[in-house]
């Protein structure tokens, strides 16, 4: 409820493009950790700054058109 | 890469279901063409176009809402197309999109099918960020190609491509180094022989005569450049000059040496020789129903498949042949979108219709109905071959400003999506 809109378009993007993963059970609610942790492997795949933070270039990426389909990126993946 | 599945099959049919209103449909349909034609080059599989039915791949434009899609759009920018796995087939565009080729505004159709066609024959999205299947699209380039992560993951998928064949010319040997040229007189368009005359890239029509060419159109003719100055490398006085529409390559003959452009870009390696075709060809041309380019020299011509193998050993053919009733040894060859052909020679001007025969009450007068030139008056013309004042100042100024390798090809010569005809 505290995210200013420019974040929650960053956490609908992380969804969207399958970043984060809702859990089957329980609150959708994702916690400060799944968010870094999700923001960490979108840095990695777009050969950015890993910080976990919602930085300036973290936002002018998710910015630039792409396609629609998700990424496969995290940290399991990546690695 | 990642494999998201595969089809069960090597050739697979599609279907162009709409296209985009931001492209004329023949640049749209052969960006579409090119983008099967990444895939197909790397490896075994073959894809057939059908105009009617059921096709294995669909490609259509739908907009913010569409009622065979659950997946809705944006309007402009962001999400600008999405595709499904195998053996789904469906392959859908942002119609919001500045859809656009040959050009960095907008967005470039060619590479975004490409990429969503990729997801259709089974690639995910590479974290390779210059991969083609990366998943944000990285702009227009011009010498496009597949990065070695794309053709591995298809490869993996499909296998390669037996035999390897480069998507070259089979025609061509070795390269040969460009040939300076001395600067010819300035041509009148309204009279003399032309050298060459080009369907080029955004339906404009090019003449080419000595050093010099300029694009005509159904209201009148443009400036005078020095072909120097768009084309950078490439000399005058050239035998023929074709674009096609298949590939987006521009080629130059002129004895024997032939140069490939993209656009106004030279391709590296060019020019190269010729070696499976006669010197000092008379002319060339796309014919877009059968996706060839024709090489003509006296009696004889040449029917070359850009992307295919071709046996150089049956032609030349006769010209009479195939074509009837045109003149020997023409000077300039063209063909229109419609599949009408245009022969050149002298003063005189042919058209063919779809079989290749010349139609009723040609030939006619290329001054006349190509470059807008009207009977001479003493208003109009100092002396005979003589331009007026202003046309020649209006030429001189332009053909001196184009020099100033600051300014742009596509710029002078108002070939940017917003110039219209």
């Amino acid at each position: 409820q505290a995210l200013v809109p420019a974040e929650e378009a960053a956490l609908e993007y992380l969804f969207q493009y399958g970043y984060l993963q809702k859990p089957l059970e329980g609150p959708h609610v994702f916690s400060p950790e799944d968010i870094m942790e999700a923001l960490r492997a979108f840095q990695q795949a777009s050969e950015l700054p890993v910080s976990g933070w919602l930085d300036d270039a973290t936002r002018a990426r998710m910015r630039q058109p792409r396609c629609g389909l998700a990424d496969p990126f995290n940290q399991k993946s990546l690695k | 890469y990642l494999l998201l599945g595969r089809w069960g099959k090597k050739h697979l049919t599609f279907r162009i279901l709409n296209l985009p209103s931001t492209l004329p449909s023949h640049v749209a349909r052969a960006a579409l063409l090119q983008a099967f034609q990444y895939w197909s080059n790397v490896t075994p599989l073959t894809f057939q176009e059908v105009k009617t039915g059921w096709a294995d791949i669909r490609l259509s434009f739908h907009g913010r809402q569409s009622l065979y899609c659950s997946n809705t759009f944006d309007g402009p920018g962001r999400v600008l197309a999405h595709a499904d796995i195998p053996e789904l087939g469906s392959v859908h565009f942002d119609e919001d999109e500045l859809w656009t080729e040959g050009t960095y505004r907008g967005v470039n159709l060619r590479i975004i099918a490409a990429h969503e066609l990729g997801h259709a024959l089974g690639l995910g999205h590479s974290r390779y960020t210059k991969a083609l299947m990366a998943p944000v699209y990285a702009g227009y380039h011009p010498y496009f190609k597949l990065h070695p992560d794309d053709v591995a993951g298809i490869q993996a998928l499909y296998g390669k491509k037996i035999p390897e064949t480069r998507d070259e010319e089979e025609m061509e040997l070795s390269t040969v180094s460009p040939v300076p040229t001395e600067p010819s007189p300035m041509p009148d368009p309204c009279s003399g022989e032309l050298d060459a005359m080009m369907l080029g890239p955004g339906g404009k029509t090019y003449a080419f005569k000595g050093d010099y060419v300029w694009t005509v159109t159904n209201s009148g003719r443009g400036p005078l450049f020095r072909i120097s100055a768009l084309w950078e490398g490439l000399p005058g006085n050239l035998d023929a000059a074709v674009y096609s529409p298949r590939t987006q390559r521009i080629y130059f003959f002129k004895g024997d040496k032939v140069w490939r452009y993209i656009n106004f870009k030279m391709v590296p390696g060019f020019p190269r020789k010729l070696n499976r075709i006669a010197p000092n060809l008379d002319a060339a041309f796309y014919w877009p129903f059968n996706k060839k380019v024709f090489l003509l020299k006296g009696l004889g011509y040449w029917q070359w498949d850009e992307l295919a193998p071709v046996d150089f050993s049956r032609y030349p053919q006769p010209i009479s042949s195939l074509f009837t009733g045109v003149p020997p040894q023409p000077s300039a060859a063209v063909s229109r979108h419609d599949g009408r052909v245009y022969f050149f020679k002298g003063k005189k001007y042919w058209r063919l219709n779809r079989q290749l025969r010349v139609e009723k009450g040609y030939p006619r007068s290329i001054a006349h109905d190509w470059m807008h030139c009207h009977p001479q008056t003493p208003d109009a013309t100092l002396s005979s071959g003589v331009t007026t004042g202003s046309v020649m100042k209006r030429t001189l100024t332009t053909t001196l400003s184009v020099t100033d390798p600051t300014l742009n090809a596509d710029t002078v010569l108002g070939l940017t999506p917003s110039a219209t005809d």
